[in-house]
């Protein structure tokens, strides 16, 4: 026999209750990732506070570094005749060494590199070569690539915090969070400048 | 009382899940973004004293030659210009500088080590923003397709058997019903299950043909 309206709305009714019941589990499962993504994101803010400590640290050696060479650089008497005689010997042997490394290891054409190693040798003074020049310049670049890299990662979360922010607000949740300044965006990290900058130390 | 949330107000099921969806999404983009501006590799990798990649020193060689620099242990030459000092003071001078840049190498390889921590915690915050969606997303795009004020989530529109409608195999009981405002979902569910198992069987079946749709 055909179903009566009146059954139909209580069979909606019935349903209906079923319906609302899955959507409130599915807003304690948001609460549950809500809870986890705050969890992840205190974990982040206490990872900056040792990033910004790293950070104070290296630039502090960084400093006293750029210190030494200074007053170095004032001392009398490095580049001489000895050490410059010296140079005219490590040069081939540096270049020699770094070609066949090159060829061997770095599996690309090494023409150019050879003209680029001979000028750059030539631009070179064995000042820079004793004060283990290339060191320094290998930590500066990785200081400006970390700071870009760091950069790069605190937009993107600052973009995404301000949307999660406003996604987790009271309206779903009643409770406020005490910390309003949860999801904060952190200030970005004064990136340090370069502190020697590259080019002029070869050209001592 | 079919009121999910006795917070709200009739039905404003609408303006509270509709726009759960999209930011979710945008949330998700732009926890990303950075994964797709950022090289990897980063460059604290290895020091030099230690097994320092062959990558790292091909790429320096490339960029500007001072990778070349890292093999002056291999030539003598060199080796007597690092040994030398005029006097005490340049000698002392020397060694304040190696210790302040071993300092400084520490430091930026802690650092290196520390941002690929932040890095991990970016990634695990983007894939909860993914479990977010996938939990999520049906309620609000059930929440998209509610315009009407009708008191119910879910309508029964027609119930079928074989005797009330041929088409409908024997031993089975057709239900055709609409979540919200939704396109209609015909249900089948076996002539067995009986009240209250069968609306919550309905209703079952229904949502997961929902959920599964999409999810497509």
């Amino acid at each position: 026999r055909a179903v009566s309206d009146k059954e139909l709305q209580e069979m909606s009714t019935e349903g209906s209750k079923y319906i609302n019941k899955e959507i409130k589990n599915a807003l304690k499962e948001v609460k549950q990732i809500k809870t986890l993504i705050e969890q992840t994101n205190e974990e982040r803010k206490s990872l900056l506070g040792s990033l910004e400590e790293a950070k104070k640290k290296k630039e502090d050696a960084l400093n006293d570094t750029k210190d030494s060479e200074t007053k170095l650089k004032a001392s009398q008497g490095v580049c001489n005749e000895t050490m410059t005689a010296l140079w005219e010997e490590c040069k081939p042997c540096l270049k020699q060494t770094c070609m066949k490394f090159y060829a061997r290891v770095c599996r690309s054409g090494s023409g150019l590199v050879g003209q680029q190693l001979e000028e750059f040798l030539n631009q070179s003074s064995p000042f820079y070569l004793w004060i283990n020049g290339d060191r320094i310049d290998s930590l500066l670049e990785n200081d400006r690539q970390q700071g870009h890299v760091m950069d790069v990662m605190e937009d993107s979360f600052n973009r995404a915090a301000n949307i999660m922010d406003e996604l987790f607000q009271d309206r779903f949740f009643p409770r406020k969070f005490q910390d309003t300044q949860y999801y904060s965006p952190f200030s970005s990290f004064p990136r340090g400048s370069l502190f020697f900058h590259p080019k002029s130390r070869f050209a001592r | 009382n079919v009121m999910p949330f006795p917070v709200l107000e009739p039905l404003n099921f609408h303006d509270m899940f509709q726009p759960f969806f999209d930011m979710i999404q945008q949330a998700q983009q732009a926890m990303d973004a950075h994964m797709h501006r950022i090289p990897y590799h980063f460059p604290m990798a290895e020091f030099p004293g230690e097994n320092i990649s062959d990558r790292t020193v091909c790429k320096e060689i490339r960029h500007n030659s001072t990778g070349c620099l890292k093999m002056k242990d291999q030539c003598e030459k060199c080796q007597e210009i690092l040994s030398m000092a005029n006097d005490s003071s340049q000698m002392q001078l020397r060694q304040q500088l190696n210790t302040s840049l071993q300092l400084a190498e520490k430091f930026s390889k802690l650092y290196d080590q520390l941002l690929q921590s932040y890095q991990q915690k970016m990634l695990n915050t983007s894939s909860l923003l993914k479990q977010l969606n996938e939990q999520f997303t049906w309620v609000s795009q059930l929440a998209n397709l509610t315009h009407s004020d009708s008191q119910h989530y879910l309508h029964v529109s027609t119930v079928n058997s074989h005797s009330s409608d041929p088409s409908v195999p024997s031993g089975l009981t057709k239900v055709v019903v609409k979540l919200f405002d939704s396109y209609p979902f015909t249900v089948t569910v076996p002539q067995e299950v009986s009240s209250p198992k069968f609306m919550e069987t309905v209703a079952e079946k229904a949502l997961q043909q929902y959920r599964q749709k999409s999810r497509e």
